[in-house]
Parts: structure tokens; C-alpha cells; sequence
């Protein structure tokens, strides 16, 4: 599976993901790439994700939109707390990181494993995955460019 | 100047450090930053996030390295299913196919469905019928198909004892 998410300079997000599916794969079983909410999701109000790993892991999750809409919730329940309060940004970079690596973490307690990406309308590209290596990378406005295996 | 960002994968797995040759390591991620640049080219020069996305994934659907598009895996019977998926999060507009085996891009295909069609997804020989009539070429199945993924098929095939293996529910 290959999968790529982004933030734009109009402040645009978006998510995609394609994949073969899982060797030996019968009677059209398809996993969480083509389900919009699982594998892929892109909501300007949260942030963009893209999935890869067991995939009916991430389709009783619903992995993509879960991690989006704790974002959401977070934002909306800050907005109603403490209007006008401004949140510091290195805080928000560790929440998306917290319920990205929380949602990772109920995957991971079904039984599944993988990872995911996602930007956020901060900025901030993320991964989390609780394998033993992602193909991935990240390029930033900010100079942050790289790619890993492990 | 406002910011951008993007960030891409190429599967994640049981990776074995030892058994990934410096050389192989070095093509990854070779693969993995020509989608990336890709991407972050499109960024850079003012370009929606959509097409950043889509610009990254079809680097990584036409490298046999990734699980997409051509060098993906087999199904069971020997042939290769793709499936994908985009968003764009602007209006929430999406689009989605499964299991379509003659388009060279699956993911250009997705994104066809999100703008020229009243469906979210399409699976099939029908997503395959709409890719004709969007005049996307018909890639002949070989396309897809490498010697690296055919032996992992077999592989697995002689490790599974029945078919019924295959079809364990959650992965």
C-alpha cells in the first residue's frame, strides 16, 4: 500500500491511498484502501490521513476518520472552553501525535498493526505505527525533508 | 509565505533490517523521495494539496517496489486486484475503487469517480466500464505483474495447508 497526505498553501488538506491488497487475497476481499474513513480521510476542520497494515484491522476502526474526528472534538471542545485562549502549537503537535498513536494503539489491541500519516492545518506531518519499519517521508515549507524505512 | 506540508508512505510491515541490502535500502528510498519531491514540487509552486497527493502516489503506483499499481501483490488465483481511495478536504468530496485490474493509475481513477461521477466508490468490472468511458487507456494485466510477487503467491500458497487459511477474517 502507498498512500500521501497533504496540506496546501490555501490551507487545503487531502489524503490518498492505493494499494494490490494482501497476497493470496480471495472472493474480492478488499481492506481498508478504497473505504473512505478507514484507509483515507481529508477534512479541512481536522487534519488528512492515510492508512496501511491489516486492513480489517483498520476497517472496524474506522482508523482514518477516528483520528480526525478526536481532532475535531478536541478543537471544538477548546473553542468552547476557552474562546479566544490561544493554544501554544507545540501542544497541538503533541495531540495529533497523542490520537494518532492512540487510535495505533486500539488497532494494535483488535489484534492488527500498522501505521499511519497525516498532516494537520498547523502543518505538522506525523506518523505512527507499531510495526517494525514504514516506508515513509515528510517535506515541510518549514526545510523538513526525509525519508525512513525502520 | 504561507506553509505546506506533506507527508507519504509505502506500506508498513514486518520489515527484516537484516535482510534489506544496502542496495536495496538505497532504492526505497530512492522511490521514496522521488514522491516526495514530486509531491512537495507541487506544493512549493502553489499547487493544490489534491494534486500533491495524487502527483506522490503515482510515482509509488509505477515503482514495482510498492504494494500499487504495477508490483502488486497476487490474489489467489494469480491475478492482481487494485484498490484506492482519495479526499479532498475542502468539501469532503471522495472517491473510491476495489478490485479493478486494467488501469495502469488506480488512484487517478478514485479521483475520477470524486469529480465525474454522482458515487463515492466503484468496484469492479463496473469502475472498470467507467474508467472506458472517462478515457482512461485499458493497461493489459502483465502490466501489474512482477516475478517478485508472483514467488511470494507461492510461497504462501505452500505454506497454507487449504484455501480456507486464506480467508482468516481479520487480515
Amino acid at each position: 500500500t502507498v498512500g500521501a497526505v497533504a496540506l496546501d498553501r490555501q490551507g487545503n488538506l487531502a489524503a490518498a491511498t492505493s494499494t494490490g491488497g494482501m497476497t493470496g487475497k480471495r472472493w474480492g476481499r478488499v481492506g481498508d484502501a478504497p473505504i473512505i474513513g478507514a484507509g483515507t480521510y481529508a477534512d479541512n476542520r481536522s487534519c488528512a490521513v492515510s492508512a496501511t497494515g491489516w486492513g480489517e484491522y483498520f476497517i472496524r476502526v474506522g482508523v482514518a476518520h477516528e483520528i480526525c474526528a478526536r481532532l475535531r472534538a478536541r478543537q471544538e471542545v477548546l473553542d468552547v472552553l476557552a474562546a479566544g485562549m490561544e493554544t501554544d502549537p507545540v501542544v497541538k503537535t503533541v495531540e495529533a501525535q497523542y490520537f494518532a498513536d492512540a487510535v495505533m494503539a486500539d488497532v494494535k489491541q483488535l489484534g492488527g498493526d500498522g501505521g499511519v500519516i497525516l498532516v494537520t492545518p498547523e502543518g505538522y506531518a506525523i506518523f505512527s505505527f507499531n510495526t517494525s519499519g514504514m516506508y515513509r517521508g515528510r517535506a515541510t515549507s518549514a526545510g523538513v525533508n526525509e525519508v525512513a524505512i525502520f | 509565505m504561507p506553509r505546506w506540508s506533506l507527508a507519504i508512505h509505502g506500506g508498513a510491515g514486518t520489515l527484516d533490517k537484516a535482510a534489506m541490502t544496502p542496495e536495496r535500502r538505497a532504492e526505497y528510498e530512492a522511490a521514496l523521495q522521488a514522491a516526495l519531491d514530486a509531491g512537495a514540487r507541487v506544493l512549493a509552486e502553489g499547487g493544490s494539496a489534491i494534486d500533491a497527493v495524487k502527483a506522490a502516489v503515482i510515482i509509488m503506483e509505477d515503482s514495482p517496489l510498492f504494494n500499487a499499481g504495477k508490483g502488486a501483490v497476487f490474489t489467489w488465483e494469480g491475478t492482481n486486484e487494485l484498490d484506492a481511495s482519495i479526499m479532498d478536504g475542502r468539501d469532503r468530496s471522495a472517491g473510491a475503487v476495489a478490485g479493478v485490474k486494467t488501469v495502469k493509475n488506480p488512484i487517478l481513477l478514485a479521483d475520477t469517480v470524486r469529480t465525474q461521477s454522482e458515487h463515492v466508490m466503484l468496484m469492479g468490472a463496473g469502475a472498470e466500464a467507467f474508467a472506458v468511458e472517462k478515457g482512461f487507456a485499458v493497461t493489459p494485466p502483465e502490466y501489474f505483474a512482477t516475478q517478485a510477487r508472483r514467488e511470494a503467491l507461492e510461497r504462501m500458497k505452500a505454506k497454507q495447508l487449504s484455501a480456507l487459511d486464506v480467508d482468516h477474517k481479520f487480515g
